[in-house]
């Protein structure tokens, strides 16, 4: 996957974290100390269609031509997340009890064309 | 979408610098707050002393260990995959005591569970922790008490005669205890400790002594109901 840098125009990770103490929930969120809610933005051109999904090969060469070429009647494919992983928290519930949980995919590592 | 242009997926325009960053901080939020399955952010807990927190902390650690090694695969780092792919959410809940009526000999101790947790998840183990500094030699006699349905008063689920052999930490499985809580509106357990005659009180001093008892339940968010179509 591409992390994203200030002119990128193609499909990569942008990086957002989001600080609990900035958002005043550090009173509740006792471990981490903020999120971060990476996302997938940016172009999927035809030819970038299912990259990084396919390996580098002599058929992908040969995808890519025959995406190219009939590039005019085909859409783009979409930037999206291509690698995830779990938000540990450790916090308070409602009746001050201390609650540790794993919320699923909630961490975008890297990002892809479909 | 690029400055200045159009998102190509939904037609919006692309937000200002600020509105974009305020936009992704209320999506933060309310992702998090559903997938802890809270209608809000808990108001203004009541933090307990560190030395008790870190103290359960490593309970709950050793206790996690202990399940892993004796149920290879009930516990996992993670969530677990449920069916067809869809990821079971787990969840550790340390609940500390609130001591309630007591006498020279015997304390009620309660332990609240928060009804979002307890709705939505299969309780798969909880066990209470007791410390004793200056055990004696005769048994203690805990018991764990139910709400009657019908009053304020409280019948005996359970009744257990704990040897205590040396000073430290005992523990006692309370699974049943807290999956029978299911269900309740204010999800509670009590539990009544009475020690023999010789013994010291049955509770540390103060409410910030690093070894005032607590609960560690581990959940698992229950599989959501499919329904079938034939």
């Amino acid at each position: 996957g591409v992390d994203c840098g200030a002119d990128s125009r193609m499909c990569c990770r942008q990086e957002f974290f989001v600080d609990f103490k900035e958002i005043g929930w550090e009173d509740w969120i006792i471990q981490p100390e903020g999120y971060h809610m990476n996302y997938c933005s940016g172009l999927c051109p035809l030819h970038m269609a299912g990259i990084p999904g396919l390996a580098a090969s002599f058929h992908t060469a040969v995808l890519n031509r025959i995406k190219a070429a009939s590039a005019a009647a085909a859409v783009d494919s979409c930037c999206v997340p291509t690698q995830r992983r779990p938000l540990s928290l450790l916090y308070y519930d409602r009746d001050s009890n201390i609650v540790k949980t794993d919320i699923p995919d909630m961490i975008v590592d890297s990002c892809g064309c479909t | 979408a690029a400055k200045g242009s159009w998102c190509p997926g939904c037609g919006v325009a692309a937000l200002a610098p600020g509105a974009q960053r305020d936009a992704l901080l209320a999506l933060a939020k309310q992702s998090i707050l559903a997938k802890l399955r809270l209608p809000a952010r808990p108001d203004s807990p009541q933090p307990q002393n560190r030395g008790a927190l870190l103290t359960a902390l490593r309970r709950m650690r050793e206790q996690r260990s202990e399940t892993a090694a004796t149920f290879p695969g009930m516990l996992r780092d993670g969530p677990v995959p449920g069916r067809a792919g869809m990821e079971l959410q787990e969840y550790e809940i340390l609940s500390f005591a609130e001591s309630g009526s007591s006498t020279p000999r015997s304390v009620h101790l309660h332990f609240r569970f928060s009804q979002e947790v307890i709705g939505s998840t299969e309780i798969l183990q909880a066990t209470l922790y007791l410390f004793w500094a200056a055990p004696g030699a005769q048994p203690v006699t805990v018991r764990l008490l139910q709400p009657h349905p019908a009053g304020p008063n409280a019948t005996v689920a359970s009744e257990t005669r704990l040897e205590v052999q040396r000073p430290g930490w005992s523990t006692l499985d309370v699974g049943a205890a807290v999956r029978s809580l299911f269900g309740h509106e204010t999800p509670r357990l009590t539990v009544e400790l009475e020690v023999p005659q010789d013994w010291g009180s049955p509770l540390p001093s103060n409410h910030s002594d690093s070894h005032w008892p607590f609960v560690v339940a581990q959940a698992r968010a229950r599989k959501p109901h499919r329904l079938h179509r034939r």
